[in-house]
């Protein structure tokens, strides 16, 4: 599952 | 950071470059949509915030920079300096129906309901359906400048290679996010009418235009 603190995308 | 993430991102830059040079040199935005590009200063405003809470890296603090930056770049040209070439009449679409349900769906299905997390969430609904004034006036007035197209095709491809990438980080990397994943084949699918157009006439050097 995606970390939501941080999205390293763009 | 992989092949699919960079030359996305890369392909993304060079839209934006073909947007603000044709702009810029022909002194006009006639063909192109202040509303897309107004929905657009949005996305990159809402979803870039983060850049004032976390450092993920030199990378994507400069993109973030530049994407904003253009952005509103672009708004300015358009609504501004050559406010006279802007072809308004044909820029009809109701972005409201647009911002009003990503707003809600932003409120209803997130990771987590903060604030960043939030808006991050709208800007990803909203860049999915963006586009979309800028495709419907091309399909109002029929056609579309080379140069336009080109911009559409750059734009378009670097959500398909997001695709790819994503594809990779959950082979790789066991990564994944659902919003981004679903949004993102949304978006690159609204495209695939005009990569059809683009691929069967424009690469053969002729002028996009619809059937009337």
């Amino acid at each position: 599952e995606a970390d939501s603190e941080e999205h390293d995308e763009l | 950071m992989n092949i699919f993430r960079l030359i996305g991102d890369l392909s993304h830059l060079l839209a934006i470059i073909i947007l603000l040079r044709k702009i810029w040199k022909s002194r006009s935005c006639a063909g192109i949509s202040g509303k897309s590009q107004l929905l657009f200063a949005i996305v990159y405003t809402s979803r870039y915030l983060d850049l004032l809470t976390v450092y993920v890296s030199m990378y994507n603090t400069l993109m973030k920079l530049v994407f904003i930056a253009a952005s509103y770049a672009t708004c300015y040209l358009i609504y501004l300096k050559f406010k006279a070439t802007y072809d308004h009449n044909h820029d009809t679409f109701r972005i409201e129906f647009l911002l009003v349900p990503a707003v809600i769906l932003a409120l209803l299905i997130n990771h987590d309901f903060m604030a960043l997390e939030i808006l991050w969430t709208f800007s990803i609904y909203l860049e999915s359906v963006a586009i979309l004034p800028q495709l419907f006036m091309v399909s109002k007035t029929g056609e579309a400048e080379s140069i336009t197209s080109h911009y559409l095709f750059a734009l378009g491809s670097y959500r398909g290679l997001y695709i790819l990438n994503w594809i990779y980080r959950y082979a790789m990397e066991d990564h994944y996010d659902l919003i981004a994943i679903v949004a993102g084949v949304v978006q690159t699918v609204l495209y695939c009418d005009f990569f059809y157009l683009y691929i069967t006439k424009v690469l053969r050097g002729k002028k996009l235009q619809l059937p009337a």
